[in-house]
């Protein structure tokens, strides 16, 4: 563990748990795209399949049982208990555009041909492109909530923070992981465009406008 | 170190 990790880990919990207190506090999961909520907890329910299987950590341990518990508990509340208020016209990304690419991409790039292996894969790869919907839905709307673009900064910087952590294992353990890195590259790279509009516009106090 | 025996990353 390093700090870089760890501090990508946290940010990781806190855009989890502000989206959680954004949809129960406002109970409304308006401006929320819940394709990428399915989308995040098929990637945790596929990577973390091992949890029962192969024990790391306690903190490992409760990290994933904790990002599970939340992403379901997060689609549950946008798809049952806050129905009314899901703004599905606005949430139109076809999923299947990113999970049949990241099925082919696991069963080309993996580390053994083994299931829990190829879920890993799928589920890295997933999770680059699963903030698409999101992404989608907000320049379809046309601005994002403030809290949303809190979300969505927290949720960016957490795996810019792993690219930080993987250059650092690469250089003190000669770890490098080929799969996640260029995943993550491309995943903090779609968040790019987001972070400069967050930047320069909600952190001067003003509302998130994407220009249509 | 080949990545694949354990995935200690979450």
């Amino acid at each position: 563990m390093n700090l870089f990790r760890l501090m990508g880990d946290v940010s990781h919990v806190l855009a989890v748990f502000i989206l959680l207190a954004k949809i129960w506090r406002t109970r409304s999961a308006a401006g929320i795209s819940g394709r990428s909520q399915i989308l995040f907890t098929i990637v945790y329910l596929a990577r973390y399949m091992d949890l029962f299987f192969s024990f790391i950590s306690l903190y490992n341990t409760v990290m994933k049982l904790l990002f599970i518990s939340a992403s379901c508990a997060t689609v549950y509340l946008i798809y049952f208990k806050f129905r009314a208020t899901y703004d599905g016209n606005h949430d139109t990304f076809r999923i299947e555009f990113v999970l049949v690419p990241s099925l082919l991409l696991a069963f080309i790039f993996h580390y053994s041909m083994s299931f829990f292996e190829l879920a890993w894969s799928f589920s890295i790869f997933l999770e680059a492109v699963a903030i698409l919907p999101q992404l989608f839905m907000v320049t379809k709307t046309g601005e994002a909530e403030n809290i949303t673009s809190h979300y969505l900064f927290a949720l960016g910087s957490y795996r810019a923070l792993y690219i930080l952590n993987w250059i650092y294992r690469y250089y003190t353990e000669g770890h490098f992981d080929p799969i996640a890195v260029c995943a993550g590259i491309v995943q903090t790279i779609l968040y790019c465009d987001f972070f400069y509009l967050y930047v320069t516009k909600v952190l001067q106090g003003r509302k998130l406008q994407v220009l249509p | 170190d080949v990545e694949g025996e354990t995935h200690d990353e979450l």
